[in-house]
């Protein structure tokens, strides 16, 4: 039976049975926009009218992952900018089959807020500045990290109460992180925009606010949206 | 489980019903949705003559006629699925990340001989 399980599992594009972390840890919440997927792909199962198009994104494929950041945060209050926030980001892209073509990387991050006091939360929302930077090499010791990142995005976010979402379009960057050791992430600086950024006291090292004890869920999330096509399981349609 | 459903007059070629439970396989630590699905196989014999309800090819019925005249070194045609569609997983991989894949060929709807 072993032996058969593997070559099913290899025929369904797996090199092994899939050991997720399981009983261990909560089980990662499934993001709904793959549950609706999932449901459209269903029902649109019987007609096979596309069969390797992921019509959501509007591109060939017939995988799409959620691939979770596993980066850390840098620090609270970094030394290269001392009013803002780092966070590294990491995809692993090694995942991917060889054999897989990217069709699409999509970046998502998400940067849940709560106002901690009554004047912010009048404000409504609090407007940082959000840069992102490829980093292109591993930084030595002693040396200015600023040195080895490529910007990639700059904008002003005004932040929600609750929830914002920061997106773009990472396909080229994400092809590039599949040669191997070439995947050194991304580096995520926020920096609080105003009068007195520095009593904006929105970030703490270790993604949560000791402050609230309610507030469990993390300030900075990431994931990455990756659509690719397995060409050896995806035949043309037979002429009729 | 396979639910054998009578076929009469004879057990002619055709599409049985094969429900694959991913729980039965024990795969239901990795496989998110859905908990199993329709398989079906193709089982039955492609007697001779061949009628129009078998989906038998132009192959099939030129090996029918030589099995009638020479049984021994020429064997029946065979009852294999003719129409097959696809079905879409989603599952956790070992990063705890969660994919969902497209799988084509995965279930039999039509068999043929």
């Amino acid at each position: 039976t072993n032996r058969q399980e593997q070559l099913l599992l290899r025929s369904l594009g797996l090199s092994e049975r899939p050991r997720p972390a399981g009983s261990l840890q909560p089980r990662r919440h499934v993001p709904s926009a793959l549950w609706r997927m999932f449901r459209r792909a269903e029902k649109l199962q019987a007609l096979e009218s596309q069969p390797c198009m992921v019509s959501e994104y509007g591109v060939r494929g017939n995988i799409v992952r959620y691939i979770q950041d596993q980066g850390r945060m840098v620090s609270g209050w970094s030394s290269s900018c001392q009013a803002c926030l780092e966070k590294h980001l990491f995809f692993n892209m090694s995942i991917l089959q060889p054999v897989e073509m990217l069709s699409l990387a999509h970046l998502e991050i998400k940067l849940h807020w709560k106002p901690l006091s009554p004047v912010q939360l009048l404000q409504g929302s609090q407007a940082i500045s959000a840069s992102l930077y490829k980093v292109i090499r591993s930084t030595l010791n002693g040396t200015n990290p600023k040195v080895n990142r490529r910007l990639l995005l700059s904008q002003s976010v005004q932040l929600q109460p609750e929830s914002t979402s920061i997106t773009m379009d990472l396909t080229a960057v994400a092809e590039s992180w599949r040669k191997p050791g070439s995947n050194y992430g991304l580096i995520l600086e926020l920096l609080p925009l105003g009068p007195h950024p520095e009593e904006f006291f929105l970030f703490y090292p270790g993604n949560s606010l000791p402050l609230e004890q309610d507030f469990t869920f993390p300030l900075v999330q990431a994931s990455l949206v990756a659509v690719s096509l397995n060409p050896n399981r995806c035949r043309s349609r037979q002429r009729r | 489980s396979a639910i054998h459903i009578p076929v009469t007059p004879s057990n002619v070629c055709k599409a049985r019903r094969l429900y694959i439970s991913f729980k039965d396989v024990g795969w239901q630590d990795w496989v998110i949705a859905p908990q199993g699905f329709m398989a079906n196989y193709c089982h039955g014999e492609c007697p001779f003559p061949l009628s129009e309800s078998l989906n038998g090819t132009n192959h099939a019925i030129l090996q029918t006629l030589v099995h009638s005249l020479d049984p021994e070194n020429t064997p029946q045609p065979c009852c294999v699925p003719i129409r097959l569609s696809s079905i879409s997983m989603l599952y956790y991989d070992n990063n705890d990340n969660v994919v969902l894949q497209h799988y084509q060929d995965m279930v039999v709807d039509e068999c043929g001989c």
